[in-house]
């Protein structure tokens, strides 16, 4: 396996529901 | 324009770089314009998943953790849009969960995660992802996943449906038993009126397409399994609960008719290696009930019989078929009240619900076992036709 020098970072990640309300929030602001 | 000068695979890293700005239009032409019938056709299985896990690989290896970030909620939104969009067309709906699946299978062979490694390559352990731990965003498409394959059984459920009553119990294919019509059984004088009835033939060609959709696609062996169980144990239940209630479906001679196509929809799945999946057993229920319309019905013996063969059948149901049992001939006789008391009395220690139709709406919980891939990330080509020509391979 490769060496790794740092330990990865941890990509905090909405919900699938969360996710889907951040999508239709923007499409409305967007013109 | 910059000169395109061809590389030797072994120069690539098995990365996509894209210009953030293109990120809208690389979800455009990758997820909501690809039709799975036109252009997926010729593509190898699981491309666009591939695709999009070399431009995730790029962005780790910039640690630009907001294009990471931007681009897997743009894929996940973009794959519920199309979904929303196309839901109802099979093809689309198994198309985008064998990519959804490859994606989360990516997303773990490439972790970093020893577990998921074990059967990488070497230089597939050089791609693995450097910056970033995805485990959150694999949780949110194992997710989506689930919701996904979801739909495609309410899809499958839809097209079989209308096929299930008609070609399993009301068509018959086996010639000269039946005799006389039992009462009550519509007869039909017009060829006509046939020629919109669904046959086993019909079921089993639809079968046939829908495997054949989902391996072309590289849906994982394990995930058609449990797909196929799905849609033999909707065929099962529709069936069950249709005979449950009709009483010219309870004859000695639509027993015959159902276990003789039970035994061609056991010979589909032989001769589609899915013996293992578990869809045999989910037709149990109806493979002893058709028994029970043929057995004898008459001495103590009898019911003991009757008492440990129908060990998937519910008492309610079991009395049931007893008391819809119709004669079609004279050597055959109704089965008498005192008969079905004594069924009763042997069943009353068992503890089972007193539901009489099965949950025909009923999905079984799916798991998407981890499938690495041996395809080098490096050796992928983008075809031309997937329009993505603002991504380089690098």
């Amino acid at each position: 396996p490769p060496q790794r020098q740092r330990p990865r970072v941890l990509l905090k990640a909405p919900t699938l529901a969360e996710m889907e309300e951040m999508f239709v929030s923007e499409a409305v602001q967007q013109p | 324009h910059p000169v395109n000068i061809p590389r030797k695979e072994k120069d690539f890293q098995g990365m996509l770089e894209y210009k953030k700005e293109d990120e809208p239009k690389l979800v455009k032409n990758l997820i909501l314009d690809l039709k799975p019938r036109g252009v997926a056709v010729n593509l190898i299985p699981g491309l666009p998943a591939y695709i999009l896990f070399m431009c995730v690989r790029h962005a780790d290896y910039l640690n630009d953790d907001q294009k990471v970030r931007s681009l897997l909620t743009s894929t996940i939104n973009g794959i519920k849009k199309i979904l929303k969009k196309r839901g109802d067309d099979f093809e689309t709906v198994s198309f985008w969960l064998s990519n959804t699946c490859r994606f989360l299978h990516c997303l773990k062979q490439y972790s970093g995660e020893e577990g998921f490694m074990k059967h990488n390559t070497t230089r597939q352990n050089e791609h693995c992802l450097t910056n970033f731990d995805l485990a959150e965003y694999r949780q949110v498409l194992s997710d989506l996943a689930i919701q996904i394959y979801q739909q495609l059984v309410r899809v499958l459920e839809n097209i079989l449906q209308p096929m299930i009553v008609s070609g399993m119990l009301e068509h018959e294919t086996i010639q000269g038993v039946s005799g006389v019509k039992p009462t009550g059984l519509r007869k039909r004088t017009s060829s006509i009126a046939d020629e919109g009835t669904y046959t086993l033939d019909s079921i089993i060609r639809q079968l046939n397409t829908f495997h054949s959709i989902m391996c072309q696609h590289g849906m994982d062996p394990e995930l058609i399994k449990q797909v196929v169980k799905q849609m033999f144990y909707i065929i099962g239940a529709v069936t069950l609960n249709n005979l449950l209630l009709r009483k010219d479906m309870c004859s000695w001679s639509k027993g015959m008719q159902i276990r003789y196509n039970v035994s061609q929809l056991e010979e589909w799945l032989r001769d589609k290696n899915l013996m293992t999946s578990g869809a045999k057993e989910t037709l149990e229920p109806l493979i002893q009930a058709a028994q029970l319309l043929q057995v004898k019905k008459k001495t103590d013996e009898d019911a003991g019989a009757i008492c440990s063969m129908c060990h998937a059948l519910t008492t309610a149901q079991i009395v049931k078929v007893l008391n819809l049992y119709t004669p079609v001939n004279e050597f055959e006789e109704r089965v008498s009240v005192s008969f079905i008391r004594t069924i009763q009395l042997r069943m009353r220690d068992r503890k089972d619900s007193p539901q009489l139709l099965m949950d025909a709406k009923h999905i079984f919980p799916v798991t998407f076992p981890f499938s690495p891939s041996s395809l080098a990330l490096e050796t992928i080509q983008i075809p031309a036709s997937l329009g993505l020509g603002f991504i380089t391979r690098v």
